[in-house]
């Protein structure tokens, strides 16, 4: 039979396993009834076969977030390598949904699985996008906010993977901050 | 221990690989 070079033949293994979870608002059940494990993965083409299956974000319905997390760790505040931790927040506005928002989900999934953010890469947890009426957000959560040097690393470098222009900042909250806040969001502990 | 990168670039050629 043909020869088959090698590296077609094996999978790329990632450094970790992450799972996609999706999130359908359902008013009338419990909350964590409407969390959805999709399925997890630990290669380049299983990344592929997932992502190139599952629905575009931009076409979810409103009130729907995706979120892929290191496997184990749960998308939420609550979650024992989340709770001490925080989330870089990426507002978009309304017609970002047709321009940004799958370019910036599919770059900030290859960023999870690529670990682009060499040595604080082991600060990472996920990352989520919620699809809502009022405004799309995009968040990537880490598991310390008391480390300034990753964290602002990590949203230096989102910014540019995303191409984010240095004049538009974006802006990082502690969990806990977000849980206890009063206003309608937390301050920011950190801004790039 | 060694880690396991990938940039952009690699991923995205990996995308249609059969």
């Amino acid at each position: 039979g043909a020869m088959m070079a090698p590296d077609s033949l094996i999978k790329h293994p990632l450094q970790n396993r992450w799972a996609l979870w999706f999130f359908k608002n359902d008013r009338n059940k419990e909350w964590t009834a409407n969390l959805k494990l999709i399925t997890a993965f630990d290669t380049v083409e299983d990344f592929w076969a997932l992502y190139n299956h599952v629905q575009k974000a931009s076409k979810l319905p409103s009130g729907c977030d995706y979120s892929l997390f290191k496997d184990g760790v749960q998308p939420m505040w609550e979650d024992e390598r989340n709770k001490d931790g925080g989330r870089w927040l990426i507002n978009l506005n309304k017609n970002q949904r047709m321009t940004d928002l799958d370019n910036f989900w599919l770059e900030t999934l290859l960023c999870l699985i690529g670990e682009s953010f060499e040595e604080y890469s082991e600060d990472i947890c996920g990352a989520v996008v919620n699809i809502r009426n009022k405004g799309d957000k995009l968040s990537l959560w880490t598991k310390e906010a008391g480390r300034p040097d990753a964290i602002l690393k990590i949203g230096r470098k989102l910014k540019e993977r995303l191409s984010i222009p240095a004049k538009i900042q974006i802006g990082f909250q502690s969990h806990r901050d977000t849980m206890t806040k009063t206003g309608s969001t937390a301050k920011d502990r950190f801004r790039v | 221990g060694t880690k396991i990168f990938y940039d952009r670039h690699f991923l995205l050629k990996c995308r249609n690989s059969p």
